[in-house]
């Protein structure tokens, strides 16, 4: 690991929370 | 053999020896990542925030989560005692995690918390100031730069507004809390390193 977000995963917890919480809007 | 991640975030300073890197990782991500998901959620609250592009929203939360979380945690850290209480509520002396090869990042840790806490801020206070120190996050990979640099400023003069307003004879409030600034890229750089210098197998 090069970057410690990436160690971390950072990344992809807080895509998956912001899309999640674009997913739960309501139309 | 046994695996330190002392971490406020982590339930315990130090895994058994029995645990693979791998398990301890897994464990820890499992304290680390609500955390994480809670400035996301709180990214939400900033107005004007959700205006930037999803990717913009992501670098900064990437650079800035830390930032964050070591503000939102800075009760964690007593300097009177030289305690450091963990999420899960146990409270271990700093000369115990200074043995752990936590020294220079705790003593920095210590000394922010201090500094920020004699500030006296008032919660609605230091979510603005959260704020403001997420769109100061490092913005390497900023697609729209303009948007983050009128978001910052819309930001910063709102926080000031609202301590001028409130401790109109305190003048030296708002510059003293801007220099908490520099202070939190540094912890980040210290928090990077020790980060980096756990790997998984």
């Amino acid at each position: 690991f090069s970057d410690p977000a990436s160690n971390l995963g950072l990344e992809d917890i807080i895509r998956k929370a912001l899309m999640g919480s674009v997913d739960e809007r309501p139309e | 053999g046994a695996k330190v991640l002392a971490c406020p975030l982590n339930s315990c300073p130090v895994s058994p020896s029995d645990r693979s890197t791998q398990q301890v990782w897994d464990a820890f991500s499992q304290c680390f990542s609500p955390a994480v998901r809670d400035v996301v959620e709180f990214s939400r609250s900033i107005p004007g925030f959700h205006t930037l592009s999803q990717d913009d929203q992501i670098r900064l939360l990437k650079s800035g989560t830390f930032q964050v979380l070591m503000v939102r945690f800075c009760s964690l850290f007593d300097a009177k005692q030289r305690t450091v209480t963990f999420l899960n509520g146990q409270t271990y002396p700093l000369a115990s995690l200074r043995a752990l090869g936590m020294g220079a990042l705790l003593d920095a840790m210590f000394d922010f918390s201090e500094k920020l806490s004699m500030l006296g801020l008032e919660s609605d206070e230091v979510s603005l100031f959260m704020a403001v120190v997420l769109v100061s996050a490092d913005r390497s990979g900023i697609s729209n730069m303009a948007a983050v640099d009128k978001l910052q400023d819309d930001l910063i003069n709102t926080l000031r507004s609202l301590l001028v307003q409130r401790r109109p004879n305190d003048a030296e409030i708002f510059p003293k809390l801007l220099l908490r600034l520099p202070d939190l890229r540094t912890l980040n750089s210290l928090h990077s390193e020790k980060l980096l210098s756990f790997r998984i197998d």
